[in-house]
């Protein structure tokens, strides 16, 4: 059963969907579990919706993990907070409030090919696996394929870079599948929050462009909230601002395409470490990581219940 | 061997390019090797004042060390052997779970 299952290390593609199956059947209250497509490989791509049902439509927030297929720790930290989530709902009076009036859509592995293909063949492999027909490089940066300024600043036409933003914007199946989603809830959904690593940052838009967010006050309260959270559990100092100021310019970036379209709080974590063992985080550092990440994902989610 | 042992050797370097000058050098010597960048995800947004962490392959280290000492750039190990890197990770996995 899920009780079993090891959160304290890192899972093959395989496991972890095994893991929402179980998790899916044995929670039958909180969880729901559907595909919103394939992959360009043929896989599944898999969410898990979090929360008590309702019967009127609830507002929602996404979390993404697994777009860069070597940061290991995204997926890791999203079977930990629905671990987390689905764990404390009896006790944690916040956590029943928000699995009560919201609606988490997690999505544990966002790139499942090449999550396979960083276990199986190239552990720092970062991009999608699709195909190039002109050149013999694989793959396409799945946070530089969004049709938002697309492929300008930061993102690479070339195919064997690793910011390679694709052929044309939403060419992979992935971000296509995702964007198709996020679109048709977009009323509802009111925060995104795509996990990476690392940085240790909580970034906003935008990423594209210096300029500043209408809505600014309102979710540098949130991301200030959210670091003050992180840091309450073992002390880790995050930064925080926009992803363009506070780490670099990019272009085509999913907090800037969910937040184009309507979702007025968009985020992107970068996880532990700053870079003493980098993508390879050790797996003692999982429980300290997830647990300080879930305290900020859910000051963020408690700043959509209020009003701003 | 984890990954038939292709990460034997490569190292992770980190680099602090100080000034305009030594961006634009750095993203000349880097730029001309298959090296694999973690932070900037690429030469490109190489910056002053900024850590660059990279990947570098075996065959290709003695001469990144060579360049940098040359140019005077600041940098230094970060990851000195990344196969066993890996392979300590995993060994730690499969002791936990026999256990």
């Amino acid at each position: 059963s899920e009780f079993q299952y090891d959160y304290e290390v890192y899972h093959s593609l395989e496991e972890i969907q095994s893991w929402m199956f179980e998790i899916n059947r044995t929670q039958p209250n909180l969880v729901d579990m559907f595909s919103i497509g394939k992959s360009y490989e043929g896989r599944p791509l898999y969410v898990l919706q979090i929360g008590k049902r309702s019967r009127h439509q609830k507002k929602a927030v996404w979390i993404d993990c697994g777009v860069h297929a070597r940061e290991w720790i995204g997926p890791a930290f999203c079977q930990w907070f629905v671990k987390e989530a689905i764990g404390s709902y009896q006790q944690d009076s916040v956590m029943r409030r928000l699995l009560n009036q919201l609606s988490f859509y997690i999505m544990p592995v966002f790139n499942v090919d090449g999550y396979h293909f960083s276990w199986t063949t190239d552990r720092f492999w970062r991009k999608t696996r699709s195909k190039n027909h002109r050149f013999h490089c694989r793959g396409v940066d799945a946070n530089r394929n969004w049709k938002v300024k697309w492929c300008a600043q930061g993102a690479s036409s070339h195919p064997c870079d690793d910011t390679y933003c694709g052929p044309f914007p939403e060419s992979e199946p992935e971000v296509k599948a995702v964007a198709k989603f996020l679109r048709k809830h977009k009323k509802r959904i009111k925060a995104y929050i795509s996990i990476h690593a690392y940085a240790q940052m909580l970034l906003y838009p935008y990423s594209y462009k210096y300029a500043t967010i209408p809505n600014f006050d309102c979710v540098e309260s949130a991301a200030r909230s959210a670091v003050t959270a992180l840091y309450s559990a073992y002390g880790l100092k995050y930064r925080y601002g926009p992803a363009s100021t506070t780490l670099y310019v990019s272009s085509g970036s999913s907090i800037d395409w969910a937040y184009k379209n309507g979702i007025p709080y968009t985020f992107a974590f970068e996880l532990r470490d700053t870079g003493y063992f980098g993508f390879l985080l050790p797996e003692s550092l999982i429980s300290p990581t997830c647990g300080e990440t879930t305290r900020a994902v859910k000051a963020i989610a408690s700043g959509v219940l209020k009003k701003c | 061997f984890l990954y038939n042992n292709r990460y034997a050797g490569d190292q992770v370097f980190r680099i602090h390019p100080k000034n305009i000058d030594e961006v634009q050098t750095l993203k000349n010597i880097l730029g001309h090797m298959q090296v694999d960048f973690w932070q900037p995800n690429s030469a490109s947004l190489i910056c002053q004042n900024t850590t660059v962490d990279v990947h570098v392959k075996r065959n290709d280290t003695l001469a990144v060390h060579a360049r940098l000492q040359q140019e005077h750039i600041d940098y230094g190990v970060f990851i000195s052997d990344l196969q066993e890197e890996i392979e300590k990770q995993t060994g730690y996995r499969s002791s936990r779970k026999r256990r």
